[in-house]
């Protein structure tokens, strides 16, 4: 038997919204530690990974580990049909074929009941290890969704150049070429507009922005976005310390006291000159 | 010419 009840629903809207048009089929699974998703998108270009702590929810109740394989586009049409202020509670019988999504609405007059079939998928997890980046920057989510918003104007792949005193992503295409050169902030009373960069050496590296602005689209969860690069490894050493990792903490939204209660992380390769 | 590789270049399968 597993429940989950989720007081704020909005934040499984927006979880959605961040992978559905990445992920076409996923798996979630659920542990007695919460619910987790791992998977590639369809070209398998980039890595997505989902966790959500059963802290984080108002109820919580598995008593032993589920995958449940879903199509990702029906979940999210399904969870579209819910209130933005409806709490929404997951229900998964053991050995089931389906799942049921209840909303539930403030007012506690109105409950709305949704089946979600099942699939098997055969999927594929990929091994991430805990790895210590060279270079780590902190900005506004919203600040991170404009630029590659912006940037994609100008050309497929944006450069991003650390060096201390700041950030520059550039871009060129046909048309020319631009850049947003982004200073560190000093201490500022709203940290949720802080520009915080944390580096050991250098850094120039090329990402696609096509997959950037997909990341982008998680930024409703999160004030910040931390993305963590290391500079080109030395033939081998393991290649994932060039990997891009673009996360987004998902918090609740208790204004007193928010609390972090999951993640999003997104995993993208450099784009390399051949 | 850039490229890019698959991501599961970079992370081995469990």
């Amino acid at each position: 038997m597993f429940e989950a009840r989720l007081i704020q629903g909005s934040i499984l809207k927006k979880i959605l919204d961040a992978i559905k048009d990445l992920v076409t089929d996923a798996s979630w699974d659920c542990s007695p530690n919460g619910m987790s998703l791992q998977a590639m998108d369809t070209s398998h270009v980039s890595l997505v990974s989902v966790s959500l702590n059963s802290d984080g929810f108002d109820k919580y109740r598995c008593d032993r580990n589920l995958t449940l394989g879903m199509n990702l586009i029906s979940l999210s049409k399904i969870i579209k049909c819910a209130a933005n202020d409806d709490t929404i509670i997951i229900k998964a019988g053991d050995g089931g074929d389906k799942i049921t999504l209840l909303f539930e609405a403030q007012n506690e007059s109105e409950v709305a009941e949704y089946e979600i079939k099942l699939m098997n998928l055969d999927s594929e997890y990929l091994g991430i290890p805990d790895t210590t980046y060279n270079v780590t920057i902190k900005m506004p989510s919203n600040k991170f969704q404009r630029i590659c918003r912006d940037l994609s104007q100008i050309g497929d792949a944006v450069t991003i150049s650390c060096a201390k005193d700041g950030v520059r992503f550039g871009a060129a295409g046909d048309l020319g070429s631009g850049s947003i050169r982004l200073a560190q902030t000093a201490t500022s009373d709203k940290p949720e507009d802080s520009v915080t960069i944390s580096m050991q050496e250098a850094l120039c590296q090329s990402f696609a922005l096509k997959y950037l602005n997909h990341f982008a689209k998680a930024t409703p969860l999160s004030a910040q976005v931390t993305l963590s690069m290391s500079p080109d490894v030395p033939l081998g050493e393991p290649l994932l310390f060039n990997v891009c990792v673009v996360e987004y903490n998902i918090s609740d939204n208790d204004d007193e006291n928010p609390s972090t209660i999951g993640f999003i992380r997104y995993y993208l390769a450099p784009k390399i000159d051949d | 010419k850039m490229s890019q590789k698959s991501i599961t270049s970079y992370f081995k399968p469990n």
